[in-house]
């Protein structure tokens, strides 16, 4: 039992399948599943044909997948369609059922489209069986294709010969329709597109200066901001006030002002550097703690700290910027390390500088096999 | 998975399942560090809330007790800004755990890429997942081997623009292993050359319908892609910044 009953049978609970499928149908709801948005109708009752329970276990079968690609076979006009309705059956507003496809629209479907599946190995499936639905002229209300019927879903390209291709095939530099429809008027202007200057690429315009590079050269993302001289750009390019920077509150909407504000140098025995007010600056000794290294490690996402060291400055060192531990400190908590730093107006008593080694955090190792004895 | 085995319990400490009630088992997820695992954002399609979300680690059956079984609920879930439910592109969240999990042998975080590194084509690595084998689902978890395919030749089994620089591809051409429906989230895994460490560089994400004879490999998000993303979200939602 894969599923739960629909609500109209009232069980949230596990089915009970004498009553999941047959007896009780839901009631009318509007048709989200995008294959089939563009029928003549736009209200569907489920289970549907195919003994799916919802639209969304439509929109994941195999058949919500097939039919697509079978469409582009051009086997039959009206395919589309005939999925429509065994996927996202026509609910009827009065009686709140849903309306079949006629026989002959399911006999004509699988007649013209039956062997082409057949030429891949996949069968046509199984729960539509064409006798299930009423013939036309019958007592019975059936669906039958008539002029306002779309051959292709909207998540086709309908070619100038009337065949459907995949939309995305639309304009990908590869002939897909019989007429070569589909790669006409391709140009990134007739697509309302934007071209990136430096390459044939083609952006949808709102990707121009939202903050993720999208040209190859990242030229969408370039002279986006007008921010004045004291001010910094933002990733998503708003302005803020160089003295805001690094501070250890966010200003920018996207928080870009309070990224990479704490490094450990690489090459130079593993010395903290703080990025504040868009400058570098070295952290005093003075006032150090445990916690602030520990602190440090775990914003890095770095593990535990291993070494940390008071590295004098050697004489005649050049003149450092430095930042000091902020008396109060202990009272921010879970603040970022950046915001329990201050400048202050003298310069560092010990000259010593903080140098952190952080154990990485370990990840990445399975536990080792048990052996057995044999 | 399909073409898989099962896996030994706690070869793989790091694949955990997303649950949500009534269904269980939805999708597969990565832990990464104790309070962060890794998923698709398309898991989260129509159940945004992370309210009615759990995190199940330590196990390798999904029906049976076991000892080294952890869950947690999810505190926040944040899926990628950019993420498209139309062509499956950025799909990947962040998810954070509402109690920090115990590491454990069986419970243990997978490594991210470095910045830059992606997987050699050719070379092999393993998915894993309780998802669809073909015939049924399975109850405990399988694994399988997969092979690294280079991008311009997965833009040629599916389509150039359909694959984008976000995803990596998986697989067999003629799909003999290959992850399916509820394998979504999970880990691609692949072993360092040098020391049997291993890296996550992608999450099963999308391919073609897995157990129809429709052949091809499967598509993963490029998690690579992703690390300084990744690193923002957690550094940004782990400190008061606001």
């Amino acid at each position: 039992c894969v599923s739960s009953c629909p609500p109209a049978c009232g069980a949230q609970g596990p089915c009970d399948p004498r009553n999941s499928t047959t007896n009780c149908t839901g009631r009318c709801e509007p048709i989200t599943l995008e294959l089939c948005m563009n029928l003549p109708y736009n209200s569907t009752s489920f289970p549907n044909y195919l003994g799916h329970q919802s639209q969304r276990e439509s929109s994941v079968s195999w058949e919500s997948s097939l039919f697509p690609a079978l469409v582009q076979t051009n086997c039959y006009t009206y395919l589309m369609f005939f999925a429509c309705t065994i996927l996202v059956p026509k609910c009827d507003s009065v009686t709140q059922q849903r309306v079949p496809p006629c026989r002959s629209l399911c006999l004509s479907s699988k007649q013209h489209c039956e062997s082409v599946l057949g030429m891949v190995g996949l069968q046509w499936p199984e729960e539509s069986h064409c006798s299930q639905f009423p013939e036309e002229g019958s007592n019975v209300t059936c669906l039958l294709p008539d002029p306002d019927v779309h051959e292709c879903s909207p998540s086709h390209f309908k070619c100038r010969s009337g065949r459907c291709v995949l939309a995305y095939k639309h304009c990908d530099g590869h002939t897909d329709c019989d007429d070569h429809s589909d790669e006409d008027n391709c140009g990134c202007v007739e697509r309302g597109l934007w071209a990136c200057p430096s390459s044939r690429v083609c952006i949808k315009p709102s990707m121009i200066c939202d903050g993720f590079p999208d040209c190859p050269l990242l030229e969408d993302e370039r002279n986006c901001s007008m921010c004045s001289d004291n001010e910094l750009a933002c990733n998503n390019h708003e302005c803020v006030h160089r003295t805001l920077w690094c501070d250890g509150r966010k200003h920018c909407s996207d928080s870009s002002d309070e990224w990479d504000c704490v490094s450990l140098s690489p090459g130079e025995g593993s010395l903290l550097t703080v990025f504040r007010t868009a400058v570098h600056y070295q952290v005093c000794a003075d006032e150090w703690t445990p916690e602030l290294s520990a602190l440090t490690c775990s914003q890095l996402g770095l593990g535990a700290p291993v070494a940390v060291e008071m590295v004098p400055d050697p004489p005649g060192a050049p003149r450092r910027r430095w930042l000091h531990v902020h008396p109060e400190w202990s009272q921010r908590n879970g603040s970022a390390l950046q915001g329990l730093l201050e400048k202050r107006g003298h310069s560092c008593h010990s000259r010593r500088r903080v140098s952190v080694v952080c154990s990485s955090e370990d990840c990445g190792r399975r536990p080792a096999g048990r052996v057995y004895k044999r | 998975v399909l073409g898989g085995r099962v896996s030994r319990p706690g070869r793989w400490p790091w694949q955990c399942s997303l649950q949500s009630e009534p269904s269980g088992h939805i999708c597969g997820c990565v832990l990464i560090s104790p309070r962060w695992a890794l998923t698709v954002a398309h898991c989260f399609e129509g159940r945004e809330s992370a309210d009615q979300w759990k995190v199940v680690l330590g196990i390798t059956n999904l029906d049976h007790p076991s000892p080294h079984r952890q869950s947690s609920g999810v505190t926040r879930i944040i899926a990628h800004p950019r993420y498209s439910r139309a062509v499956v592109d950025y799909d990947i969240s962040v998810v954070q755990l509402a109690r920090a999990v115990q590491v454990t042998s069986y419970v243990q975080p997978v490594c991210l890429p470095r910045p830059g590194q992606l997987p050699i084509p050719d070379t092999y690595c393993y998915i894993t997942g309780w998802g669809h084998m073909g015939n049924r689902m399975p109850f405990k978890l399988q694994e399988g081997e997969v092979r690294i395919i280079s991008l311009p030749q997965c833009q040629a089994y599916f389509d150039t623009k359909t694959i984008t620089s976000r995803m990596l591809c998986a697989g067999y051409e003629a799909g003999t292993v290959d992850s399916c429906m509820g394998d979504s989230g999970g880990p691609l895994v692949c072993e360092e050359p040098s020391g049997g460490r291993w890296r996550l560089f992608g999450l099963t994400s999308w391919g073609s319908v897995c157990f129809s004879k429709v052949l091809g490999p499967g598509v993963y998000s490029n998690v690579t892609h992703f690390t300084q993303w990744i690193h923002r979200q957690i550094y940004l939602h782990s400190f008061q910044l606001n």
